[in-house]
């Protein structure tokens, strides 16, 4: 979906 | 060795409901203190984050940390196959292969037993930090969930705008447009249907339909929703258990 980070951008594994 | 009892089979049913029809393969890591699950939905937008606390449950034991690898779609199927006012007890030994699901008719003195099969699933754990929100909001869940099937229909965006003493939802599709508006307020006799904001930052965040709709399938857990927004992070949807939450974290789309 054009301009929808991903949750990832935001946090990173343990 | 894991026994964990519920002692309403629909509170686990209502649980699996709230995040089945967004993510399938999950990891349920039981331990001494409780199980926690985390799962990020296919397109790596959503991330399910639960925890259930002992108090949920009748009674609860786990001698040993274990993770099970369960398939949503096929834990719902046995769900299924109890009734709702069964107790439930999830049985596993310390290296499982499969589960068993114990429901109990004490009444009827019938019993039911089911033995899932578990999965090896690789998935990351993701740290997430206490971030500092722009605006807090708890308002009824059943409200929230009109709100964004409502406006859902009209975008596959939807608008939410914070200000001092107002929470606006906004969508505007090619058929048309439509806002909801609404203003914290305290119902003395019903503290449920109150609406509490707390403001430290205006937002004006959008967020994809879609994923708001898999959001609100939780709200068959809580009477309300918190809403925790910031112009930096993904927004937190989070609907309390009597011990324990089911949350949803949830990032904004760029505003084109």
């Amino acid at each position: 979906m054009a301009g929808q980070p991903t949750i990832s951008r935001f946090f990173k594994p343990a | 060795m894991l026994e964990a009892k519920f002692e309403e089979a629909s509170l686990f049913k209502r649980i699996i409901d709230g995040f089945k029809d967004c993510v399938q393969l999950v990891n349920f890591q039981c331990k001494e203190d409780g199980i926690i699950a985390q799962a990020v939905d296919d397109s790596r937008v959503l991330l399910v984050s639960l925890e259930i606390g002992i108090e949920a449950f009748q009674n609860y034991r786990c001698d040993h940390p274990v993770t099970l690898g369960i398939d949503l779609t096929s834990l719902s199927k046995i769900l299924r196959c109890g009734n709702n006012t069964d107790n439930l007890t999830l049985i596993a030994d310390d290296t499982p292969d499969s589960v068993l699901l114990l429901f109990e008719d004490t009444k009827k003195d019938r019993i039911a037993e089911y033995s899932l099969k578990l999965m090896d699933i690789d998935a990351e754990f993701l740290k997430i930090e206490d971030l500092a929100y722009d605006c807090t909001l708890k308002m009824p869940s059943p409200e929230f969930s009109k709100i964004v099937r409502d406006l859902s229909q009209l975008s596959d965006s939807i608008n939410i705008m914070i200000t001092k003493e107002t929470i606006k939802f906004v969508a505007d599709g090619d058929i048309g447009s439509g806002s909801v508006i609404l203003k914290p307020f305290v119902n003395m006799d019903k503290p449920q249907e109150s609406i509490n904001l707390n403001m430290d930052q205006p937002v004006d965040l959008t967020f994809g339909s879609k994923y708001l709709l898999d959001i609100v399938k939780g709200s068959a857990l809580s009477d309300n929703v918190g809403v925790r927004l910031s112009s930096e992070a993904p927004a937190l949807f989070q609907f309390d258990l009597k011990s324990g939450y089911l949350q949803f974290f949830l990032a904004p789309k760029f505003n084109d």
